[in-house]
């Protein structure tokens, strides 16, 4: 068993879980933040056969989409140009889904 | 060092905690959503040295129990027959722990 | 790559995700409560090309600092002595991050 932590946008992860128990895959949902927009995203713990990766990968890719995102960054943390500091919203491509695959070196249920 | 990733159920976290402190025991708790009730779990983070995980196994076995929760499906999303839906009450059995044990590479304490 | 799994003081979370943005390291947050303390802190997934590892070290040790904090611990549960119970002051030395290190097998984004 492998299990999958998946960093998905809020927008697909309700979509995703419904596809996911469709197919009958088991997951759980934890509320996270994104290290560089600071804004809210979802991560899922998604423990899978082995076998069933690809066609979870497959779930995965088919559901979460990529998407543009105007963000303005704030001014430098302690510039001294903060007054004359204009800023530009940037366009930042935030992706689908960022998925780390863990080996499970044993599964337990009570 | 191995690290557990337990989803329990939230009517047995805290004792479950409490009893992993009382033995000695190290645990991160992180709230969680489960994929198929929606409803609120815990996902608890529990690193052990190799040695004692037969120990902690016993602790959640003996703390977290399985219970039948009557779930009451929605419709099916998108389909034309919501009108004349009826919804049954179903009952699903909820395992007390669901549990990855997952190696750790390098244990670091700053 | 590897996954970091870091649980670090709610204090320095903002400024060590600074520190790992400028640094080009990208990170997840998760709101987490210590077993011990039951207080609210900071678990972050980071995950690192291999040979990136000493170097997000140096950022988390630089940032993360141990604190001690008073906990007034609570009469033990269901104890007859609740009465009588006077509770003192302990202080307890609260680490500045606990870093579990787990190997990723594979690296996938959409
Ligand atoms: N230092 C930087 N400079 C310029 N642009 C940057 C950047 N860091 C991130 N970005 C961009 O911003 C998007 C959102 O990042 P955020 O950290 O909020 O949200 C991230 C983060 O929560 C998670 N993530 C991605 N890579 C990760 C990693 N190696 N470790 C942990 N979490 C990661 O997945 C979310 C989406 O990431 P994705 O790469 O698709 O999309 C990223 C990326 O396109
Ligand atoms: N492989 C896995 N990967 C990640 N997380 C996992 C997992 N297996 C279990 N979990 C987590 O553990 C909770 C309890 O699972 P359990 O299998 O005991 O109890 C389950 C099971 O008896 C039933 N169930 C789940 N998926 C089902 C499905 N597709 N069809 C029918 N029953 C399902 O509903 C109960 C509650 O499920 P829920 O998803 O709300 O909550 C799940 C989920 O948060
Ligand atoms: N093996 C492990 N597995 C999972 N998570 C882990 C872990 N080791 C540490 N953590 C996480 O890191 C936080 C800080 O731990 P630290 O050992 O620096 O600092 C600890 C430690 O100095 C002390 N402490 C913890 N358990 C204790 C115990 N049973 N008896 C006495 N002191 C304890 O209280 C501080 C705060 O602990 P708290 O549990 O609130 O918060 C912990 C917990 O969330």
């Amino acid at each position: 068993m492998k299990l999958l932590i998946a960093v998905v946008q809020d927008k697909d992860s309700i979509r995703l879980i419904e596809s996911l128990v469709d197919n009958g895959y088991r997951s759980t949902k934890l509320a996270s933040t994104g290290g560089f927009l600071k804004a809210g995203n979802t991560t899922l713990l998604i423990g899978v056969e082995d076998e069933e990766i690809p066609k979870v990968m497959d779930i995965i890719k088919e559901i979460c989409q990529a998407r543009e995102q105007l963000v303005t960054p704030m001014a430098p943390v302690g510039s001294n140009a903060v007054e004359s500091y204009v800023p530009y919203p940037i366009e930042v491509l935030v992706g689908g889904a960022t998925i780390f695959v863990v080996d499970v070196e044993k599964f337990v249920r009570f």
